[in-house]
């Protein structure tokens, strides 16, 4: 493996987002995957929507009765990728817009799906799997916990203690092997986190996080779609 | 052989309460870099409040994770719950499902 790897110097990255109060980080988590499968598919980078994802996506877990995807009131990226499988698709950013509220009306117009699932599958806890599947197959949705994010603005986050209770859905895009932890007085390795709280957040809307010991549940919850392969 | 043996992670009480942290100064800075008006002093007064135990919070976090940095951000005006309940929004689950599909296992040496 690389020991450096970040899919947003390969063009697998759309723009931060902002999920503005709205409990939809699901949702951003969910269609930033499907941007990077879809790029690789078909090399194209289309912004997808939230929105759609939002109103129309109320698939429920099957093991756990009444939790089903619900706009603002959170969601679940594997239950999201169910979802578009079954929907056959997910539309382009500015044929369904974001409004960051729950408007109850499903605008979905399956005549505009850009991107559709071919499958998705949940990558194993092994860091090195993870970075495996990350290089392999694209930016990865992620599950974290993100107590420290509240104040974090830049640098490498490496808490000693933190909660692996996962409470925020986020992307993986890459990772980087030398971000520099004084306290440790050596370069520690990190994962590179997209968030969906705009460019005004972190590093320029990026989050940091040590790689090594599954800081902040980072590692419990992975998951990598494939796009359908399309000719045009 | 460089992580650290044992290091104090928190601050004691007297630091809770520090005047240089000048909560006033930065809650105005604050107010004016992230454009927040609240719409009545009440409000105001209770957004203070909550700013300030955030940079209190801030200070514990800087401790316990320093090679990133703590400090101010949007969501300083809000307590810990309202950020949970307005800004993260995933159904957590303590497993995976178990008819989720697998990822295959890749060569991780070439």
């Amino acid at each position: 493996l690389p020991t450096d790897f970040d899919w947003r110097d390969r063009g697998a990255v759309a723009a931060v987002k902002n999920q503005g109060a709205c409990g939809s980080c699901w949702s951003f988590s969910t269609t930033g995957a499907l941007e990077g499968a879809n790029f690789l598919a078909t090399g194209k980078l289309v912004s997808l929507s939230e929105q759609q994802l939002v109103d129309c996506d109320h698939e429920c877990d099957p093991e756990e009765p009444g939790s089903c995807d619900s706009g603002c009131n959170g969601g679940l990226m594997n239950s999201a990728f169910e979802y578009t499988l079954k929907a056959g698709g997910l539309m382009r950013e500015e044929d369904y817009p974001y409004t960051g509220t729950d408007r109850g009306t499903c605008k979905f117009d399956k005549s505009k799906i850009v991107a559709s699932v071919a499958n998705f599958s949940v990558v194993s806890l092994d860091e090195e799997q993870i970075a495996a599947n990350v290089v392999k197959n694209g930016p990865l949705a992620v599950a974290i916990n993100a107590v420290f994010m509240q104040t974090y603005v830049g640098g490498v986050s490496c808490p000693y203690i933190c909660s692996k209770r996962l409470d925020h859905g986020v992307l993986l895009v890459g990772y980087g092997s030398a971000g520099y932890a004084p306290i440790r007085m050596k370069e520690k390795s990190y994962w590179i986190i997209k968030n969906s709280w705009g460019e005004n957040w972190g590093e320029n809307g990026y989050y940091k996080i040590c790689r090594g010991r599954n800081i902040c549940g980072v590692d419990s919850m992975v998951s990598t779609v494939a796009a359908v392969q399309t000719t045009s | 052989k460089s992580e650290p043996l044992i290091r104090q992670v928190v601050g004691g009480a007297d630091n809770l309460n520090d005047p240089r942290l000048g909560a006033e100064h930065h809650f105005e800075l604050f107010k004016r870099r992230f454009g927040k008006s609240y719409k009545s002093q009440e409000e105001h007064d209770h957004r203070f409040k909550v700013f300030r135990a955030n940079l209190r919070r801030a200070r514990r976090h800087q401790s316990l994770d320093p090679s990133a940095t703590h400090g101010v951000t949007q969501f300083s005006d809000l307590t810990p719950a309202e950020f949970r309940r307005t800004f993260l929004g995933l159904r957590s689950r303590l497993r995976l499902p178990s008819d989720a599909n697998k990822a295959p296992i890749l060569p991780t040496d070439s």
